[in-house]
């Protein structure tokens, strides 16, 4: 028996408007510490890992571990009919091919319930080593859509390069070029506009912006993201994932990391 | 020209 409740029900469609359109079916592994997903989309360019600890939930319940394979835009189109404010419950029977959702609202007395077929993927789990990256960049998730949505403009890649006095973004095309140059600044009264700026040596890759713009559909979820580079392995652009409560705390629950191959030199 | 690279390239099977 599988159950995991969450009281805001809006951080999972969050979560869903982020991966879907990169990949439409992956599963779910449940284990007693929380849920995970690890997926790659089709030309296996990027990957997205998603996890969601156990003790973020209000409820959470797993007898044994299990894998829920799914389609995530059929996920998506039944989380679109729960309310924002809604409880979300995601409830699975051991070896049952279905699972159901529970939306309560917060009137208490309005419940809806849904069942969504699951699916046998083939996963191909890719184990990710554990990496200490030259660069981390962290800045405000709005900034890097608005950076990846604009130079996107220009060109299809964006050039990252990093040196002691900041950070560059710079695309290249038949228009001609633009860059965009963040250096680290801090601000007491808003620290969600800081940047920060950890580096150990110099360092400039290419990634392709079409994957970057897919990823930054997770700035929803929230205030800041984090790129780490290092030469000659993937980029990672992580989200912590924040659930906002009615007393406007925020709470920590899990995080999704985008993983992007660097493009090189023929 | 720059080449796009696969996980593949970098990421195992675990």
């Amino acid at each position: 028996m599988f159950e995991a409740k969450l009281d805001r029900g809006i951080v999972l469609k969050k979560i869903l408007d982020a991966i879907n359109q990169l990949v439409n079916e992956a599963s779910w592994e449940c284990t007693s510490s929380g849920m995970s997903l690890q997926a790659m989309d089709t030309s296996h360019v990027s990957l997205v890992a998603v996890n969601l600890n156990g003790d973020g939930f209000s409820k959470f319940r797993c007898d044994r571990n299990m894998v829920l394979g799914m389609n995530l835009v059929n996920l998506s189109k039944i989380l679109k009919c729960a309310g924002n404010d809604d409880k979300v419950t995601i409830k699975a029977a051991d070896g049952d091919d279905k699972i159901k959702l529970i939306f309560e609202a917060p009137n208490e007395y309005e419940v809806s319930q849904y069942e969504i077929k699951l699916m046998n993927l083939d996963a191909e789990y890719l184990g990710i080593p554990e990496t200490s990256y030259n660069v981390t960049v962290k800045m405000p998730a709005a900034k890097f859509q608005r950076i990846c949505r604009d130079l996107n403009q220009i060109g299809d890649a964006v050039t990252i390069s990093c040196t002691k006095s900041g950070v560059d973004f710079s695309a290249t095309g038949d228009l001609g070029n633009g860059s965009v140059s963040l250096s680290q600044n801090s601000s007491f009264d808003k620290p969600e506009d800081n940047v920060t700026i950890s580096m150990q040596e110099p360092l400039s890759q290419t990634f392709a912006l079409k994957y970057l713009n897919q990823f930054t559909k997770a700035t929803p979820l929230c205030s800041q993201v984090t790129l780490s580079l290092s030469p000659d392995v993937p980029l990672v652009v992580e989200y912590k994932i924040i659930e906002e409560n009615e007393e406007d705390s925020k709470n920590e629950i899990g995080h999704i990391r985008y993983y992007l191959a660097p493009k090189i030199d023929d | 020209k720059n080449q796009q690279t696969t996980m593949s390239k970098y990421f195992g099977n675990s």
